[in-house]
């Protein structure tokens, strides 16, 4: 403690030794808050100690990456060696704001199209986008049927192109995904980071309606709004490189040899002397 | 001499709960010399685990234990680090002796809920010692 004199008493004190933050040990001594030093994920870690995050996630948006993560890494958290994809970073976004500018057309099951708002300010200027879908669950407790073709009409005001018809995907009897990489990449390289989306779906039955289901057109409506999925490849020097890591033998936690000529060449694995 | 050796062939060499592979153990890594430890830690002990949804347990592991004088292959140390061994015996004992490091590692997911509500699945590199090293 610090008595009045300015000279400090240093009291030992058991319960304030067991409570030292984790983090103070790693505030710099001189206090300045150069978090920049820290691996992304320090900083992150020490900008947030112990707070929750603001805003909770949708529990089905949780739901489905807490699905991925067990597809992509072990119990113990150590990624799983695999050549199917080759980005490290997964980010889900669900809409800031919505809202319906139409009624749907239950004849044709077309569905009300829907303005979606989304917030991309967590994507790093350090992480390229690989891939991008809207994902959309549906919100009934009587399954669609499999065969379902959805054809949808894909907006976003901030892109140039003129709406494009995309291909729905129908992962499964929960969830359907929609490819918009094509227009979401010039927007995500350019650090466009709010993204306005209109979609327009279509969709038919190929098969008669589900038996259990309620006769008639398909009752798409009750479509929960979409998340948004950026597929990334993080390419700053704390991330995972799953590519490097499969084609050179990585020396100790080491960056590239520089050769003769000063440039920069991946580590070859050494051979033994 | 025949008799003495008939004699002694019939006592046993060794006694019978002897370890074989133990005995050698004991000259090939003696005990408290530089080797991997583990650390299980939940990030509820950190107080993370309102925004780190997975995994649940993490063991980043760590290494301890002395340097031998003669690291060799064994620890994939460089020729400096025997040099600097000598130096530390020989020439000025304020030159630490070698110490006991990671020497490689491997990656961590991690699961993450951002301020804003995003999810984020990450893969940081070099979160887990794999490999202890003299250096």
């Amino acid at each position: 403690s610090q008595t009045f004199g300015g000279e400090a008493k240093i009291t030992p004190n058991a319960e304030s030794e067991s409570e030292v933050d984790p983090w103070s040990l790693l505030q710099l001594v001189d206090g300045a808050d150069r978090s920049g030093l820290f691996p992304p994920l320090f900083k992150v870690l020490s900008d947030r100690r112990g707070e929750s995050p603001k805003l909770q996630p949708d529990s089905r948006a949780l739901y489905y990456m807490k699905k991925l993560y067990k597809a992509y890494a072990t119990k113990e958290g150590v990624p799983k060696s695999s050549k199917s994809h080759l980005h490290n970073t997964v980010r889900l976004f669900t809409p800031s704001t919505q809202n319906k500018q139409a009624s749907g057309d239950q004849v044709t099951g077309l569905l009300p199209s829907d303005a979606l708002q989304f917030n991309l300010d967590r994507v790093a200027a350090v992480e390229h986008l690989l891939k991008s879908v809207l994902l959309y669950t549906f919100n009934t407790s009587i399954p669609p049927p499999s065969a379902l073709t959805c054809l949808c009409i894909l907006a976003i005001h901030e892109s140039r192109s003129s709406p494009a018809p995309l291909s729905c995907t129908l992962k499964n009897h929960k969830w359907m995904e929609i490819d918009v990489t094509s227009l979401l990449q010039p927007l995500v390289d350019s650090s466009e980071r709010s993204i306005h989306t209109t979609v327009n779906f279509t969709c038919w039955l190929a098969q008669p309606p589900h038996p259990s289901g309620p006769e008639g057109p398909l009752h798409m409506s009750r479509l929960v709004p979409p998340s948004l999925i950026l597929y990334l490849n993080d390419t700053s020097a704390q991330a995972y490189h799953r590519w490097y890591s499969l084609h050179y033998q990585r020396g100790p936690a080491q960056g590239p040899d520089l050769d003769r000529r000063g440039t920069e060449t991946p580590r070859l694995s050494r051979h033994p002397r | 001499g025949q008799e003495v050796l008939s004699s002694e062939s019939k006592k046993p060499l060794l006694p019978t709960s002897f370890n074989l592979s133990e005995y050698f153990r004991q000259f090939f890594f003696p005990p408290g010399e530089c080797e991997l430890h583990d650390f299980r830690l939940s990030f509820r002990q950190l107080k993370w685990d309102n925004w780190i949804v997975a995994p649940h347990r993490y063991n980043p592991r760590f290494c301890k234990g002395d340097c031998p004088r003669a690291v060799r292959h064994r620890y994939g140390s460089p020729v400096h680090t025997m040099v600097q061994n000598i130096i530390y015996e020989k020439l000025d004992s304020s030159v630490p002796r070698p110490s006991c490091v990671p020497g490689k590692y491997s990656p961590l997911s991690v699961l993450t809920i951002e301020p804003d509500g995003s999810i984020a699945y990450k893969e940081y590199e070099d979160m887990i010692a794999t490999k202890c090293t003299c250096r």
